[in-house]
């Protein structure tokens, strides 16, 4: 059974693309097969593992134009890429009138899904038609959250869309858990945050914070993710942690 | 003659929105008579100077629902602003087809403009069709350019999109200048991306460069700017200077 988790959150800069590809990198140096699925036109997530969003990638594999062969070794042992690029970023405007709009990504990614144990898809950020396919194909939604004012702001609103989303589009879509991110405890204002999130989502909040750690943001610079880049610096460790919370919890 | 500049970068959280508030609302404290228009369906711009999100905003205005009425007070004199919030994202579907699809903000605003000496719109964090509304009005791109790694990947596309938008929709455009944002002089990576940005666009980038500062991320949380909330720290002192480079050079 196929793991699928979506990294989202229409408030930008957040974490989303460093955590799909640290977790992904984490996860696949357990032996576990994970596809890494770039949905934002930016093309964050294809350069942090070492993928080429020259190459055909997400929007051949929406408009039915390729399979297996869009699928593209990374950086890393058993984690693999479909690349984003700046054609995606067309398919909101191609797409928005077509019928059953919000299913091309679940109908051209099924018949890949059998070949791997994770798929992660990093969303661009906003609730537009790319999200909106990422969320009607997945099982679970990961909420990556940093940790000031304008980010808790649009909490509620990816709350209620997931809620429609189940409602409509996936009746088995579930919130796998929210995820503190560039968190420093010596911030009044990042404990503010955390205490407010923490009483109204408790079950939800996973117990890991990933800490604000410049190694992380390096990292990208090398196309590598933080477990190959830099293990044993306080991001990648926070990273293993959160990997295992997100095991765990994805049984 | 009414000074337009928009926020723009595709890259999410980069202080578009920081910039806008504080930049806003040091020019209103001068004596300039400031609009702020907020573009985001997040929202964001509104919150940071108490502006109401849930009034009607650039949602009505741009389907020509409304005019004057629509500019809300702020906490700061001088400095009015026109609300975005959740109904603006429907409109790239709404708009999607529609003729002249990206003059729909031009035409509205037109008549208000007379009544401000800037105007300042707030981007959301992509290139879809509200950006294009933005780009296809404005006279002035600034673009907040955070320090690192995929902020800097995503340059050549803002680059590239404003001088398309020159050739067909908007022969006045020019870009005013790059701001360096949540700069910290001590972190390598920062200072290399701040010395390769400044080696291909010497002329673009502003002297000076805002610092992380934990209270332009408090400010927010309180709806006020930083040259209210507190105007004595390292963030309002750098908004305070690079507010004088923009008088410079909007002349
Ligand atoms: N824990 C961390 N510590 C330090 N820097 C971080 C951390 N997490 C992410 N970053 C950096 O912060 C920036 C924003 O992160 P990232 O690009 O992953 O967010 P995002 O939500 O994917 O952004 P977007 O909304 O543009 O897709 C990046 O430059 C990244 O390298
Ligand atoms: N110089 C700074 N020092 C510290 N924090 C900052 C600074 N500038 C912005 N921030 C904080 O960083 C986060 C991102 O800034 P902001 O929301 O203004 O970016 P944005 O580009 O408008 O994001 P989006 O792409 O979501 O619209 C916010 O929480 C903001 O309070
Ligand atoms: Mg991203
Ligand atoms: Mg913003």
């Amino acid at each position: 059974q196929t793991q699928k988790i979506i990294f989202l959150n229409q408030k930008g800069g957040v974490g989303k693309t460093t955590t799909a590809a640290n977790l992904g990198s984490i996860i696949a140096s357990m032996g576990h097969k994970v596809l890494l699925v770039d949905l934002d036109s930016q093309g964050n997530l294809s350069s942090a593992v070492s993928a080429d969003s020259m190459l055909p990638g997400t929007y051949e594999l929406m408009i039915g134009r390729g399979k297996r062969e869009l699928v593209q070794n990374t950086s890393v042992n058993n984690l693999y890429c479909i690349s984003g690029g700046i054609n995606l970023a067309g398919l909101n405007v191609e797409l928005a009138d077509e019928e059953g709009r919000n299913f091309f990504f679940k109908n051209t990614i099924s018949s890949l899904e059998a070949d791997f144990d994770f798929i992660f898809v990093d969303c661009p950020p906003d609730l537009g038609i790319l999200t909106m396919n990422a969320l009607a194909w997945t099982k679970y939604v990961f909420i990556p959250m940093q940790c000031e004012y304008f980010a808790m702001e649009g909490l509620n609103l990816i709350m209620r869309t997931v809620a429609n989303v189940k409602k409509s589009l996936n009746t088995e879509i579930e919130i796998i858990g929210i995820g503190f991110m560039m968190y420093s405890k010596r911030s009044n204002l990042n404990n503010e945050v955390v205490e407010d999130i923490s009483k109204y989502f408790d079950k939800l909040v996973f117990k890991t914070k990933i800490p604000r750690n410049v190694r992380l943001s390096e990292a990208p610079s090398h196309g590598l993710p933080i477990n190959v880049y830099d293990n044993s610096c306080s991001g990648g460790k926070a990273y293993r942690q959160l990997a295992m919370e997100v095991l765990e919890r994805a049984k």
